[in-house]
């Protein structure tokens, strides 16, 4: 078994969605094409322990944090124990608050990436990140936040040139399933 | 270790999303 959240459709004909915890706890992921028939109630504590019996400590503790605030308190609790343990088997130990600003971390890098998203927004909680936890500030953190001021900084380039296209080049996106995308989306890539 | 309320809040304060909350925890087989 999976865990994972069934949001109602909002309107009587719409679509059911599912939505499960990402891999290292970065955030909720849309899970595609659920056998309703396959769905079953996740109402015991020990049920869903069982169903995640595997999974990396980040997600654990992501997932304890959506379950405390939703409610959940006696499974919150067990599988905010296990993330404990599973971060208590790493050879270096974080404390859990460094594992949190990990989490936010890849999550905020995670989402310039995303179609529709305000990187202006996720440079400034990258910034901050950085800024509360030096452990945040590695070379290669500090060079990708450098790229994103670039991407962010207003634009100089003048329509019609090669730095303008470049410039275009940061809102490309492919679907990663391959399914065909608006053209506009691939517009920068084949000018 | 922190209380999780506290680990709730931090995550809060970091931005992290959580689930809809008329969202309803279920398992997928």
């Amino acid at each position: 078994y999976d865990v994972a959240y069934r949001v109602p459709a909002a309107k009587s004909g719409g679509r059911v969605r599912y939505w499960e915890v990402e891999y290292r706890g970065v955030g909720l992921r849309e899970r595609e094409y659920v056998e309703p028939a396959a769905v079953e109630g996740a109402e015991s504590t020990s049920d869903v322990m069982r169903a995640v019996a595997f999974r990396d400590g980040d997600y654990l503790l992501a997932f304890a944090v959506q379950c405390q605030e939703r409610g959940r308190f006696d499974l919150a609790t067990r599988l905010y124990a296990q993330a404990r343990e599973e971060f208590g088997e790493d050879e270096k130990p974080l404390t859990v608050f460094e594992n949190l600003h990990l989490i936010a971390w890849v999550y905020w890098r995670k989402q310039t990436t995303e179609r529709g998203t305000d990187r202006a927004q996720d440079l400034r909680r990258l910034l901050e990140l950085a800024e509360e936890d030096p452990s945040l500030r590695t070379p290669s953190n500090d060079r990708f936040l450098r790229r994103l001021e670039r991407t962010v900084a207003p634009r100089k380039s003048k329509p019609g040139t090669v730095e303008a296209l470049i410039d275009e080049l940061t809102e490309y996106w492919d679907d990663p399933l391959g399914f065909p995308q608006k053209p506009a989306e691939r517009a920068s890539y084949w000018k | 270790h922190p209380v999780l309320a506290d680990v709730a809040k931090e995550y809060k304060r970091l931005g992290l999303p959580l689930p809809p909350a008329h969202a309803e925890l279920v398992r997928i087989n």
